[in-house]
């Protein structure tokens, strides 16, 4: 199965 | 007082088509140094980045930094009542809750005010880390928007593979399954259409093909488009806008559990 990751899985709150 | 005035118009236009399929609403940020906007997809899939320089515009006033929120959709149907050739001013007070579109034909001859009502957008700001990409492909915007909708009459997913031998580009879907494969090419006449990969290691990715075809929406703002990947990070697809500067979208991938 593929996940679909999201952005805050990399980008951080600033 | 925030006072920005474009002779090409045109662009503006080019800069709303390219962002309001990904993001409805969204804060335009001003400071001296110029017009930001950064905002994710409903989906918190993708991220669209735009930056636009003070020194590109022909005029750039903003006495004081300036969080304009606005609905993209209305800001694009705003910008079609403007000629290509049009010049474009944006107008607003530092204490308003209204911008000011204005469009002077190239002859000056009529001049248009339209007042939008500015909206309060709660958004957060990513820091989006530096970093170094495993591949760069530079190719041409419109192959590259080809390619992501030949691809999608087949598949949903597309796999992105850079290796020395190109970067290739494959879907599987019901009818079957489709690769497309573009060597490095730096031998034609026109850089533009040139196909430039830079890697330091191989990498491949999985994408949702709808998302990269609303990014290729910027495609009438430049020939060219860069794609970096690194198997640990969201790609980025860039346009840069001519002398101003750019709209960077950033996809997270697909990965297998």
């Amino acid at each position: 199965t593929c996940i679909q990751r999201r952005i805050l899985d990399y980008f951080s709150r600033r | 007082m925030l006072e920005l005035r474009l002779l090409q118009g045109g662009l503006l236009k080019k800069v709303l088509e390219a962002m309001r399929e990904l993001v409805t609403d969204a804060n335009f940020d001003c400071s001296r140094s110029g017009c930001s906007l950064q905002a994710m997809d409903s989906s918190h899939v993708a991220l669209v980045a735009l930056l636009l320089r003070s020194d590109g515009f022909d005029h750039f006033r903003c006495d004081r930094n300036r969080s304009m929120g606005m609905n993209l959709n209305h800001v694009a149907k705003l910008l079609r009542c403007a000629g290509n050739d049009d010049i474009v001013t944006l107008k607003a007070d530092d204490d308003g809750d209204t911008v000011t579109f204005m469009f002077e034909s190239p002859k000056q001859d009529k001049i248009a005010d339209f007042e939008m009502k500015l909206m309060d957008i709660q958004s957060e700001h990513l820091g989006i880390p530096e970093a170094e990409y495993q591949a760069i492909v530079k190719m041409p915007s419109q192959e590259f928007a080809r390619i992501c909708r030949d691809l999608s009459t087949i598949g949903d997913t597309v796999v992105i593979s850079v290796t020395k031998e190109g970067v290739k580009f494959s879907t599987k879907g019901d009818i079957g399954s489709a690769n497309i494969v573009c060597r490095q090419n730096t031998t034609v006449d026109k850089p533009e259409e040139s196909t430039v990969i830079e890697m330091k290691d191989p990498v491949s990715l999985t994408f949702a093909l709808r998302y990269l075809i609303s990014f290729t929406k910027a495609t009438p703002l430049s020939n060219t488009v860069t794609v970096s990947m690194s198997s640990d990070l969201p790609m980025v697809v860039e346009y840069k806008i001519a002398d101003m500067g750019y709209i960077r979208y950033y996809l997270a991938p697909k990965i297998d559990e």
